[in-house]
């Protein structure tokens, strides 16, 4: 079991090898990666190694190919994941129907929610579930991940109910942080950080 | 000017900054803080240096306070800035909605879309313009980043449209990765990497 911070930087060699790899390219060496990624080639060696990546070719350095297909089966995207959205808002709707998620092997199930216009309708062919539904709907679809876009007001309530039902894997878009025990993973985004990057250079009148 | 890859790592020193002034802590050390983030403590180090930050208190490290405030200037956060929404389906409405960003200085001034059925009419209490009268709307409020939320087939045209008309930051949420000369600054948010993250825990069943 490798480190999370270990897991942080797999999740961007990844992104970035994919990118390479539909712009054509075969082999990149370490400090390629260091220059695309801004994480020092040592690091970077040195997670290879942790990670179990066989050495790069002295001359072509490592293959992309075989790279993604390490990573892939590491971060275990082989498998497709059921997921289900809570709180089909605007939000929760727009994660309903992304295309982005299939692609990668995250079938969204289905969706929860408590306002009576909303459940027992469909949305992008997807049922909507009453959130009082989730104990059998969870079993019979083996949903393993929450994607969590309710209110803040009931972010710590929803998460804790899904939690007492065995769920261990929340992906947060609430603004509230959860504070969660162990053995359970909660990832949070947040939009301001990527427009914070933005104002610095806009800030600086500076091109790329 | 710093290199982009600092101005990453700054984003990610702030949050957690921010995370540990809310829970009431007060200093910190460069280890600590590599603990936390996984960046190497000697490049935490190097960032503070360039950016300008004052050498930390041998016994207490780095005040918190000070470093936030450091962070926001460079980052130019202090100053509002105006953002608009372009395609205002599911996922704009979101945006147009969302508490998170009026809290960090960035007011939601208006949205862009060409259904007629939208155009005209107000979401959170702010207007949605047709997209054909952004040359002098971007002037009147004086807006300077674009946050796209259209449909991955007009991505590329709708972001041209806007660089034609000056603006130099988008954030964009559509899956669609945009071709972008120099001077011009495109940050991508995707939501499958935190997934990724995600069924690498499931996948191992491990705790945190
Ligand atoms: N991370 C980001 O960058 C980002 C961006 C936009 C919005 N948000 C956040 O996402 C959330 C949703 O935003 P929205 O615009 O879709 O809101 P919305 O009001 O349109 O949708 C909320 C939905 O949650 C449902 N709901 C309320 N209580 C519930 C409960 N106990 N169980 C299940 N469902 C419940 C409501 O019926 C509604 O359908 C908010 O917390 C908002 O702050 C985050
Ligand atoms: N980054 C992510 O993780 C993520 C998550 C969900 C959705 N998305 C993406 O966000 C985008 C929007 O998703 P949605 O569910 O809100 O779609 P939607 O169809 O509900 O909304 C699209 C809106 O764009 C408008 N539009 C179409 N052409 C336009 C043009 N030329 N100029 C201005 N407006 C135009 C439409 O009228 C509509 O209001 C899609 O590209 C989708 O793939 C990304």
């Amino acid at each position: 079991i490798v480190s999370k911070k270990i897991v942080e930087r797999l999740t961007i060699y990844k992104r970035e090898i994919e990118k390479l790899i539909k712009e054509g390219k075969e082999t990149i060496f370490s400090y390629e990666l260091e220059k695309i990624t801004g994480i020092p080639a040592t690091t970077i060696r040195k997670d290879f190694s942790i990670l179990g990546v066989k050495l790069g070719h002295v001359k072509y350095g490592y293959n992309l190919i075989y790279l993604k297909r390490v990573f892939d089966e590491i971060l275990g995207v082989k498998k497709p994941w059921n997921i289900a959205i809570v709180g089909i808002g605007n939000l929760g709707r727009a994660l309903m129907g992304y295309t982005g998620f299939e692609k990668r092997n995250f079938n969204v199930i289905c969706g929860f929610d408590i306002d009576e216009k909303v459940v027992g309708t469909k949305y992008n062919n997807k049922p909507i579930f009453h959130l009082n539904e989730a104990p059998q709907i969870l079993k019979e679809y083996d949903i393993h991940i929450i994607v969590l876009t309710v209110p803040s007001e009931v972010t710590e309530s929803v998460f804790k109910y899904f939690y007492d039902l065995g769920i261990r894997a929340f992906l947060n878009l609430t603004p509230v942080i959860i504070n969660c025990s162990s053995c359970v993973y909660v990832e949070n985004v947040d939009l301001t950080s990527p427009l914070e990057k933005l104002t610095y250079y806009v800030d600086k009148n500076i091109c790329n």
